[in-house]
């Protein structure tokens, strides 16, 4: 049974990586039940992610973010702050798409400040970016400098030209 | 429309780009 929930999960990733979101949802699925009756709550966090991923491309905004919470609340209780800081950016973009900008810049903050604590600068300039953007979308156009200017500065001293 | 306008944001589309190719490894 446990071989069986890793190879959905293989089953789920390679599907989605064919670009089929359907059959990656119900893989991602089985794999996620599978996980439960184990209690592994590493997998089920991992099938969270990977649904909510799946949902993003069927365009199916909402769900992608209830899985994306689930994902967030088990790599909180899971102390992975590196997980909790990516499923926080993938909010904050699937409230984007939603097009809830208070509640994109209440995720990407998150971001911002869990990229900041782990010394990761990359994440840090696209939290910035990001930012700016959903301040541009609501007319906070003084704050949305702020976060350009952040993201230039970040941009330079990563050497990221585009 | 709107949501095409959000869909055309420049930082969700390359966060959109990396999504397309990031899976969960078991």
């Amino acid at each position: 049974r446990a071989a069986q929930g890793r190879t959905c999960g293989n089953l789920g990733n390679t599907h989605y990586l064919l670009g089929n979101f359907r059959s990656a949802v119900s893989s991602h699925q089985q794999r996620l039940l599978i996980a439960k009756e184990f209690g592994d709550r590493p997998a089920e966090r991992r099938a969270y992610c990977n649904l909510g991923n799946a949902y993003i491309f069927l365009g199916e905004f909402d769900k992608a973010a209830e899985h994306y919470k689930r994902a967030l609340q088990l790599a909180r209780q899971l102390k992975d702050r590196a997980v909790e800081a990516q499923t926080c950016y993938s909010l904050g973009n699937t409230y984007t798409l939603l097009q809830d900008y208070e509640r994109a810049i209440d995720y990407h903050l998150k971001h911002l400040i869990i990229a900041q604590d782990l010394n990761d600068r990359i994440g840090e300039g696209r939290a910035c970016w990001s930012l700016g953007n959903a301040h541009t979308a609501l007319g906070n156009h003084d704050q949305a400098m702020q976060f350009a200017e952040r993201h230039l500065e970040i941009s330079k001293e990563t050497g990221d030209r585009s | 429309s709107k949501r095409m306008h959000a869909i055309q944001v420049d930082s969700v589309q390359r966060w959109m780009e990396d999504l397309r190719h990031m899976t969960e490894v078991e």
